[in-house]
C-alpha cells in the first residue's frame, strides 16, 4: 500500500458514497446514468469474486464488501425505490457496444486464460469505459447537478491516483501491470474532457 | 516481480 493508492481507494469511496447521499437526500436519481451504475455493478463483481478464495487483507476485503454494496445499493435506489425519477430519455447509450468488446479483449488480452482471470481482466477493461454513459447523458442533458460533478470529479481521481501508485510501484516495487495501466490510463483520459469543465466552470448550471 | 497482476489493487 502507498498513500496514493490509499488516497486513490478514499477518493473512490468517497465518489460513491457522494453519489448514494445524493440519490438519498434528493429522493431522485435526476441526472444519473443507470446504465453506467450497472457497468460498474458488473465491474465489481466480476472483479471481487477472489474475496470468497483468496484473503489479502482485513482493507482488501472490507473495501470490497463495501463497493459491492454500495454499487447494489445504488442500483436499489434507482430502478426500485426512486424508480419515477429515472431519466429514460436521456440515459440511452448503448451498453452492449461497450460489454461485447471487453468480453472479447479479455479473452484475447489476459495474463492467463482462467475463469478468475478472465472475469478479473473483464473487469478492469470494463471499468475504463463504464462511466461513458454517464459522460455521455451529462453531454445530452448540457448540464450536471454540482453533487453529480463533485461525484464525477472524485470519481475520475480515484484512477488519475491509481496511475501514480502504478509509477510508484514500478520504481518501489519494480512491479507493473500492464493491462491494469493501459485500461487506467484510458479511463482517466475519457474524464480530462469533464475535468476541464469542472476546473474552469463548475459545469453545474451551465 | 515484473508484469504480474496486482491482485492486492481494488
Amino acid at each position: 500500500m502507498n498513500v496514493f493508492r490509499l488516497l486513490g481507494d478514499i477518493s473512490h469511496l468517497l465518489a460513491i458514497i457522494i453519489l448514494l447521499l445524493k440519490i438519498w437526500k434528493t429522493r431522485s436519481c435526476a441526472g444519473i446514468s443507470g446504465r453506467s451504475q450497472v457497468l460498474f455493478a458488473v465491474v465489481y463483481t466480476a472483479r471481487y469474486l477472489d474475496l470468497f478464495t483468496s484473503y489479502i487483507s482485513a482493507y482488501n476485503s472490507i473495501m470490497k464488501l463495501v463497493f459491492l454494496a454500495a454499487s447494489y445499493g445504488t442500483i436499489y435506489l434507482m430502478f426500485i425505490k426512486f424508480k419515477a425519477s429515472y431519466d429514460h430519455n436521456h440515459d440511452t447509450f448503448r451498453i452492449e457496444f461497450l460489454i461485447l468488446p471487453c468480453v472479447l479483449l479479455s479473452l484475447l488480452i489476459n495474463h492467463e486464460f482462467s475463469p478468475l482471470e478472465i472475469l478479473w481482466t473483464f473487469s478492469i477493461y470494463l471499468e475504463s469505459v463504464a462511466i461513458l454513459p454517464q459522460l455521455f447523458m451529462v453531454s445530452k442533458t448540457g448540464e450536471a447537478e454540482s453533487i453529480t460533478s463533485h461525484y464525477l470529479f472524485a470519481l475520475g481521481s480515484y484512477r488519475a491516483l491509481y496511475i501514480l501508485n502504478w509509477i510508484y510501484r514500478y520504481y518501489a516495487e519494480s512491479h507493473y501491470d500492464v493491462i491494469a495501466i493501459v485500461a487506467g490510463i484510458v479511463q482517466t483520459v475519457l474524464y480530462c474532457d469533464f475535468f476541464y469543465l469542472y476546473i474552469t466552470k463548475g459545469i453545474y448550471g451551465q | 516481480r515484473l508484469l504480474q497482476r496486482s491482485k492486492d489493487e481494488l
